[in-house]
């Protein structure tokens, strides 16, 4: 009881509530982003000690925490008989891991969109375009209700399918924000389509096993999305002036 | 279980090497890196009278003197930290997020007498 005290005292003075039990083993566990092995890496750097560890220059914000919060929304619709070549993701972003001493420097969504190339020729001949769309939900919709009602359009653009993945970044710091009362996070919602005026039934997208011929097929986009968080402890970031 | 780097027999104020490995306290699992920190701590007399290497302050001089005069009243002077510096924990938290966090004044670099 005594070594557990002593461990929960030192876990406190790092801003820790309890010990982690992170989910899994170290090699099943989602891979380090290579943004923070870069910013680890520097911080270990001889010169890093002269500077200001309560300070991330990679965003030129004040923070001594930076965090890949991973989203943990669900699918909501896939490739439905309305529209073969939609899909409809809810993302969702716990912030709730900030504890409340913490100050929110700024909460950065980060969307990746992966093509699976076909064969290079099959995208470089059908440039196919997705309109991505993005938006907060700003309450729980009612049953029966159009969801549409209940978001509010952040962002739309349109993304043409390559041989490099797609990144989306967009600040949402004000949202995170507010996400942080308890009972307000309704999340976000992510829309891919075949863009406007063009004939959902041609843009079938490629699903293994069914026999398109290539070069009128497209993949649909792997999507992922986090949330890169950055907050300052002021117990932690005494703004004193360095000595 | 730390590995204790032998302690030089002097008994004067200066930084004392402790190193802690993560796995000797279970903590291997959720730290992805380092694989330890330098636990380093200050340790050591500020006798009289206070030579230069102890980076002593005028009052910490002073106060040697008066210890050397009356023991019994006033103390010595404390070997304390002088410099620090920070480190870097990257960690898995209880969401299985990845987390990269800077503690200011971490590590002791130098010590002083005080």
């Amino acid at each position: 009881e005594d070594r557990n005290t002593r461990e929960r005292l030192f876990l406190g003075s790092l801003g820790l509530s309890e010990r982690p039990q992170p989910a899994g083993s170290r090699h099943t566990r989602r891979p380090v982003p290579s943004e923070l092995w870069r910013m680890f890496r520097r911080s270990e750097s001889i010169q890093a000690r002269d500077s200001d560890p309560c300070t991330v220059s990679e965003y030129g914000v004040r923070g001594n925490i930076i965090r890949y919060v991973q989203d943990q929304g669900r699918l909501v619709s896939g490739w439905s008989s309305s529209c073969q070549a939609c899909l409809v993701k809810q993302l969702f972003f716990n912030v709730s891991v900030l504890q409340p001493v913490e100050l929110l420097s700024l909460a950065q969504l980060e969307i990746r969109l992966h093509w699976k190339p076909l064969r290079p020729a099959g995208l470089l001949r059908g440039p196919r375009a997705v309109s991505m769309s993005l938006s907060k939900v700003i309450r729980a919709t009612l049953r029966g209700a159009d969801p549409r009602a209940s978001r509010r359009l952040l962002l739309s653009q349109s993304l043409r399918p390559q041989l490099e993945p797609a990144a989306v970044a967009m600040d949402l710091t004000p949202l995170a924000e507010s996400w942080r009362k308890p009972g307000h996070n309704y999340g976000l919602v992510v829309e891919l389509s075949p863009p406007p005026g063009a004939d959902p039934e041609e843009l079938t997208p490629f699903l293994p096993g069914n026999a398109f011929p290539l070069e009128e097929a497209w993949t649909l986009p792997l999507m992922e999305a986090s949330l890169v968080v950055v907050s300052l402890n002021p117990h932690q970031c005494r703004s004193r002036q360095r000595r | 279980s730390a590995v204790h780097l032998p302690v030089t027999p002097s008994n004067i104020c200066k930084a004392r090497r402790l190193y802690i490995d993560f796995k000797d306290v279970g903590w291997q699992d959720w730290i992805i890196a380092p694989p330890g920190y330098m636990a380093n701590y200050c340790h050591g007399e500020c006798p009289f009278p206070l030579s230069e290497s102890l980076n002593g302050t005028n009052h910490a001089i002073l106060q040697t003197l008066v210890h050397s005069l009356d023991p019994q009243g006033t103390p010595q002077p404390c070997c304390v930290p002088i410099r620090l510096s920070p480190i870097s924990m990257l960690y898995y938290d209880n969401n299985d997020n990845v987390v990269l966090r800077h503690y200011q004044d971490m590590v002791v670099d130098e010590c002083g007498c005080r």
